[in-house]
């Protein structure tokens, strides 16, 4: 099929030795994108794969806080940057590591082209199975880049159930496929609150527009996850990846 | 103060003519802008004054969809765009009226600076008194462009309780000092879910960071939203105008 004509694997020109490059996306802003990446990542650490996770969003890079990360990337002596290990292990890479927590980056486009590419050329990321990007918000300038310079496996569309955040995703989708990028699947955000004390549910955001959806888009709906105070209070504390270390445990079979 | 040593309105430069020009911004996505710069527009419509709304999201538009607008805008003899109307009276511009819903602009910064300068500039918007910008989340392209074409007379930064959320609203606060724009305060969004069913209330995304960051970074606050699944459903349904008439009236004193 036409979506996946793209050129060899190029990872050669640029040194990452990732087998398998993966985007998480969404268009909109908000939606659980970041704790989503994570948690894919930490994922398939724990199935055994070497996985490294790239943060992408360079305006406002939440990685690094979701994770209780922090630290200044050293150099190596063949001029490359050091990733930051989460537990000793998972190399990552953000902007958030190289700002002051209340330092805006006010680039206009190149700026950001050339931040990424060096991020992906420059980052000792080391012998990879997986390297997932969280993608920023919208449908510019990094996309773009990352699109041109790596061989993307695949898209990861994360969306709440609101219809703007549908929207946004279908444009997310539409852009993947402008620049060939097969999509691996939609995944809904924060559909239905089970309220602790009268044990009902509520839609607040809604719930099952995605997997609608991906039916029309001819798309792999990969599942939802409802609004989860726990997930929230973890992922302020800095202990996202405890959280979700947890609730496999409890979710595995 | 050196906030304000901005160089005298230059309105003329760009043929726009509004006495004011307020920025409703978050750096992150999904946090509630568009429903806030959207409610903004219509209380100070409601209170007599001639009001515009601009949507700077080229990437993720969502005024049309939640004001339920839709239409191309024309091109007048004197080749100024039409703006589409809200009830017949409050001009609306937005990317969303330029591009079919599924289409994403895949544009690298220098377009969207473009974009931008021709919104403000060809844009028959008349005399207004004010012109309410709704932002694109990020520090990037389009809030330099808007800083550097207009003098702003204010912000306001729109932010949810969660950490990320106020750490993209403080470096949103820093890009706009940065530029030298006032920050008119604070609006903190989806604090608290009242349950239907037990009455009582769970603070799903925290609630009360954003007051005690304004207090921090000496920015007024100006108030709190809770979570109004009323709200969602009408956005949803492209009814936010009426939702937020009938709202106003049941809180009008
Ligand atoms: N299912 C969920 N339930 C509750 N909170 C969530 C959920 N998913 C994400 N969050 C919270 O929402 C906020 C935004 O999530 P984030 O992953 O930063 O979104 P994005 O990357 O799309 O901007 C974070 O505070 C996160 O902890
Ligand atoms: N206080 C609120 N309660 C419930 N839903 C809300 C509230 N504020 C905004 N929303 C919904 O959240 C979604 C995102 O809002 P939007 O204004 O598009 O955010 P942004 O412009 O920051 O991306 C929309 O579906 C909107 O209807
Ligand atoms: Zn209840």
């Amino acid at each position: 099929t036409p979506e996946h004509a793209r050129p060899p694997a190029r990872i050669g020109q640029i040194g990452l030795r990732a087998k398998s490059v993966i985007l998480v996306g969404s268009g909109k802003g908000g939606v659980g994108k970041s704790t989503v990446a994570a948690s894919l990542a930490l994922t398939l650490q724990r199935l055994g794969a070497k996985v490294g996770l790239m943060d992408a969003d360079v305006y406002g890079p939440s990685i690094p806080h979701l994770l209780g990360l922090q630290g200044r990337p050293a150099i190596s002596e063949q001029k490359k940057i050091e990733p930051i290990r989460l537990d000793n292990s998972m190399p990552v890479m953000s902007m958030g590591f190289l700002l002051e927590p209340d330092q805006a980056v006010i680039w206009r486009g190149p700026m950001l082209h050339g931040s990424i590419q060096q991020f992906l050329k420059d980052t000792d990321w080391g012998e990879l199975d997986y390297l997932i990007v969280d993608m920023p918000p919208g449908t510019g300038d990094i996309a773009l880049t990352l699109s041109q310079n790596v061989p993307v496996s695949g898209a990861v569309v994360v969306c709440t159930p609101q219809e703007v955040a549908l929207l946004d995703a279908v444009k997310a989708i539409s852009m993947f496929r402008k620049v060939n990028i097969p999509i691996a699947g939609m995944v809904e955000n924060m559909s239905g609150f089970l309220c602790p004390d009268c044990g009902k549910t509520y839609d607040i955001f809604g719930s099952g527009g995605a997997r609608d959806k991906a039916e029309e888009l001819e798309v792999a709906y990969l599942g939802g996850l409802p609004i989860d105070v726990t997930l929230r209070i973890a992922g302020d504390e800095g202990r996202l990846a405890e959280a979700l270390d947890s609730d496999q445990r409890a979710r595995a079979p």
